[in-house]
């Protein structure tokens, strides 16, 4: 059950224009159901290489062109996503390229390719048409060469040549377990062809494309989103839900990916954490990485061989929200360790400050997590409350750290990252200096509208059952 | 919760994670804030596409159709103070208030709960198979002063951190408890006096459990809310 949009290479939230303005926009069709309607108009036409759907009008617009036609530039959009045959945007083919369309035109020894329609220097038979793809001087492979895509060249002495074109494949190989896998094969090992991450059949699955932004999941190309041992993908055929991809792997297994190894602490979801913390947050050990009872798993230890899952210590070979452990406890199937103390993401201190930091006037001018202040005066990214005139006792000078509003917290500024209003600065508290404790006898409050809770709990406990 | 019992508290509510898994509680001190701990974040910018807020519901994975349950998108985290543990959540939009969904009061600056405060925690978490582990726990706890803490922890617990009374019986909170509320009925009403932040082991019986004491972070709370 594949479905037309497998033969397309998505780019959401884009527009292709062409600049020759001779061109002219081609016609919109209306009220298609979907961008697979779309699909299915487009993909038999020969003339048709991509197309514009348009999310809100539910149009489709079929294009002659592609973003490497001549005169073509990509443009964000808000309101259209364009799809493009792959055959003629990927770099890489499948099996011996015969369906290849990009645009490499030279050879594995260097020399560019001869235009097809052209008998000099190399005659020929091989003349173009719209079905054969003939097209330039761009490599093809018109006869089923094992070796993929070739041409005549411009070289008299050298008649044809391969042009070298990387099978998917080959174009990409995965370190570890291939969380990171971003190519373009897009069959199982068994030679399925994999289903759309964005389509939910034939088989309804929880990865929307759209809520794991950072696993890529384009298209039907194989990924590793959930932490298994390899790349896989749904495929399209209803009787086998998934399978692994045939990927090859990069140089050696055991070189961990690019975040650094912490042992006492764990940093961000705690996939570097190489600690030895061997229980639950709950106290209950946890169970050996080799070990199938009291619970199976599919997290063997040579399967996973950079995630040093050693003995039973706490890990995170799945990219969970923090390192965990299956639990030696056979009514508790997993467990975070989250009494692993987490690594401070903090600047170092640059200066100290006395008290809350109201008289604070140095030049520290960086938050805690190093985001560059704004300056006082200015009114983006973010509108001051606090500024220059209206605090003339604060000192509120360029963009230097300060404490207008006597935070209990040290100096703030307003920063220069649109996402981040204000932060606390890369300052700490002197040596020297001893805050007013804050265990004083307790005073009376007052609280007008919260807290309240209907009906109170005792009552409410004597009806349940 | 383990200990505790079924239970309302209207101004708890549950992270979600993007396979829409309970990871995590927080209290709901704005329509459109919720008070949870940093150690449920893996960092303060994180992105938030998938992760939501559960409100008005006691069950741990609720019906779509049930009643009360309100899902509202996570929009933005702010990290606390340095050493605060705490993180402020924003709504993509406000929660709406009903008998289901409360909001808790926020304790004046530097407020210090008296001894023998009677308060209780809520949450979705590991029970130990003390009690139901498909709908809200609620046990209940007694403050105690940071210096009587502080004999049994030697002197470890700051100032920005309070404790409860150590029970014979395991009571307390544990693994996906963590963010949720210490709350206090004081003066007739429920004050959002502790965040639970894991403690080295869950529920340790004859040993007092820590929180975050929240009325030393009001200040920031108010700035971001302001801000």
């Amino acid at each position: 059950q594949r479905s037309p949009l497998n033969d397309f290479q998505t780019l959401r939230g884009t527009e292709l224009q062409h600049l020759l303005h001779a061109e002219g926009p081609r016609p919109w069709q209306e009220d298609v159901a979907d961008a697979e309607e779309c699909a299915r108009r487009c993909g038999p036409l020969l003339d048709c290489r991509a197309f514009h759907y348009n999310v809100s009008s539910h149009g489709c617009q079929l294009l002659p062109w592609t973003q490497d036609s001549p005169h073509t530039q990509l443009q964000r959009s808000g309101r259209c996503d364009l799809f493009q045959k792959k055959d003629y945007v990927q770099t890489c083919i499948m099996d011996n390229g015969v369906k290849y369309r990009g645009t490499v035109a030279i050879t594995t020894g260097g020399l560019p390719c001869q235009h097809w329609s052209h008998r000099f220097p190399n005659d020929h038979r091989y003349m173009p048409t719209l079905r054969n793809g003939l097209e330039e001087n761009f490599c093809r492979n018109p006869d089923g060469d094992p070796r993929g895509p070739w041409c005549y060249t411009t070289d008299p002495a050298v008649r044809f040549q391969s042009c070298g074109i990387k099978s998917c494949r080959e174009a990409a190989c995965i370190w570890c377990n291939g969380e990171d896998y971003r190519g373009a094969v897009d069959h199982t090992e068994s030679g399925r062809e994999c289903q759309r991450w964005d389509l939910q059949r034939p088989h309804p699955h929880p990865f929307e494309p759209g809520k794991f932004l950072d696993k890529d999941l384009d298209d039907n190309y194989c990924r590793n989103p959930d932490g298994s041992e390899r790349p896989w993908c749904y495929t399209t055929d209803p009787q086998v839900e998934r399978e692994f991809c045939d990927l090859p792997r990069c140089g050696s297994e055991t070189q961990p990916r690019h975040e650094a190894t912490t042992l006492n602490c764990f940093r961000g979801k705690g996939e570097g954490y190489r600690g030895t913390a061997n229980t639950t947050a709950a106290g209950v050990p946890c169970q050996r990485w080799d070990a199938q009872s009291p619970h199976q798993h599919r997290f063997a230890p040579e399967k996973y061989a950079c995630k040093d899952l050693r003995e039973n210590f706490c890990r995170n070979p799945d990219g969970s929200e923090a390192p965990w452990c299956f639990t030696s406890r056979p009514g508790m199937r997993v467990a975070f360790c989250y009494q692993i103390r987490r690594c401070t993401d903090d600047m170092r201190p640059e200066d100290c400050y006395h008290g809350a930091g109201e008289r604070y006037r140095g030049s520290i001018s960086r938050t805690r997590k190093g985001i560059l202040c704004q300056r006082w005066s200015a009114e983006t990214p973010h509108k001051p409350q606090f500024t220059p005139s209206s605090a003339p006792h604060a000192h509120l000078e360029e963009n230097f750290c300060r404490n207008p509003d006597g935070d209990s917290h040290g100096p703030w500024c307003y920063t220069t990252d649109p996402g981040t209003p204000f932060d606390y600065c890369a300052l700490q508290p002197c040596d020297d200096d001893q805050p007013p404790s804050i265990l004083e006898p307790p005073d009376q409050v007052l609280f007008e509208k919260c807290g309240k809770r209907v009906p109170p709990l005792d009552q409410h406990r004597s009806k349940l059952r | 919760v383990v200990g505790g019992q079924p239970g309302i508290s209207p101004w708890t509510v549950s992270l979600r994670n993007r396979q829409g898994q309970h990871f995590c509680g927080g209290s709901l001190v704005k329509e459109q804030w919720v008070l949870t701990a940093r150690q449920c974040f893996s960092s303060c910018h994180v992105p938030l596409t998938g992760y939501e807020v559960w409100l008005g519901t006691m069950f741990q994975n609720p019906q779509p159709g049930d009643p009360g349950l309100q899902r509202v998108p996570v929009a933005k985290l702010v990290c606390g103070p340095s050493g605060s543990q705490l993180v402020l959540l924003k709504l993509e939009r406000p929660a709406t208030l009903n008998q289901h969904v409360a909001l808790i009061c926020l304790p004046p600056e530097r407020y210090v709960v008296p001894p023998e405060t009677k308060c209780e925690i809520a949450g979705w978490g590991e029970t130990k198979d003390t009690g139901n582990n498909a709908v809200l726990n609620v046990a209940s706890l007694t403050v105690i002063s940071n210096q009587e803490c502080n004999i049994k922890h030697r002197g470890r617990v700051r100032e920005s951190e309070m404790c409860t009374k150590a029970l014979l019986v395991p009571v307390g909170a544990c693994e996906g408890d963590y963010g949720g509320p210490l709350a206090c009925f004081t003066h007739d009403c429920w004050v959002l006096e502790g965040i639970i932040i894991p403690n080295r082991v869950c529920a340790r019986p004859r040993w007092p459990a820590i929180f975050m004491r929240v009325s030393v972070f009001v200040d920031w709370i108010h700035k971001v809310i302001r801000l």
